[in-house]
């Protein structure tokens, strides 16, 4: 419970626009 | 030099702002505001084909799916929609990006991260909105943590971050929080953009060429 919030969300996936950049098929 | 790619550029994106204009205002050279016009075109013509990214295409990027509903993109695509008009022209497309780009100001990651995790523009991060944001995180996830272990991450976050005690964070308490941990801001920053032109080449090749 000593996790801050908002590192977790900044780590998650979920909330990164690095898919924009993946080349789809 | 620049002049064939921008007469090139002006041409296929009509009615949007010259790229000059915008590697001026942004942290992007002009090479990579034409770079980006790839990844642009690729998204506005997706579902559409009117040269717009809609909410649907945004999604269908992100996550080759145009139907997942996310938090997350969705808070972004409306902070993308500078001018409020349900879609994401190349301008704003191009401005907005630039605060993902590694080097751009701490100062803009910081206010903008602030503004997306505000998910009620009220101008301050509520306990109940750090909670909607953790439980997204979570079903985004498939994890599974009991309620009790949920307010206890919220109640730390807040501790550390609403100073004042008032139980909201301002922007003040905000900048002073992400000062202390940094990452925080971690996808605040795109490595991808510092190198966009090489993952977009076919433009630069192409106007180069012609050059």
């Amino acid at each position: 419970t000593n996790l801050n919030a908002f590192e977790i969300i900044s780590f998650s996936s979920g909330f990164d626009l690095s898919g924009l950049f993946i080349e789809k098929e | 030099m620049g002049c064939a790619s921008s007469r090139q550029f002006g041409a296929r994106a009509a009615g949007h702002v010259e790229p000059e204009v915008l590697a001026s205002d942004t942290s992007f050279t002009v090479n990579e505001v034409e770079a980006l016009y790839e990844l642009y075109k690729r998204m506005s013509f997706s579902i559409i084909k009117d040269g717009l990214i809609h909410k649907e295409e945004f999604q269908l990027a992100l996550f080759r799916n145009s139907k997942k509903a996310n938090l997350f993109a969705d808070r972004v695509f409306d902070l993308f929609d500078l001018k409020r008009t349900g879609v994401i022209d190349f301008e704003e497309f191009v401005r907005s990006l630039s605060v993902f780009h590694p080097k751009a100001p701490t100062s803009e990651k910081t206010a903008f991260a602030f503004k997306l995790y505000d998910l009620r523009g009220t101008g301050y991060i509520e306990k109940e909105e750090l909670r909607e944001l953790v439980l997204a995180l979570l079903d985004e996830s498939d994890l599974c943590l009991s309620d009790s272990t949920v307010e206890a991450i919220v109640d730390n976050t807040f501790s550390q971050a609403d100073s004042n005690g008032d139980g909201k964070i301002d922007p003040e308490e905000w900048e002073e929080f992400v000062k202390k941990n940094p990452a925080a801001l971690r996808n605040m920053s795109l490595p991808y953009l510092q190198d966009i032109t090489m993952a977009f080449p076919s433009f630069i090749t192409r106007s180069e060429a012609k050059d």
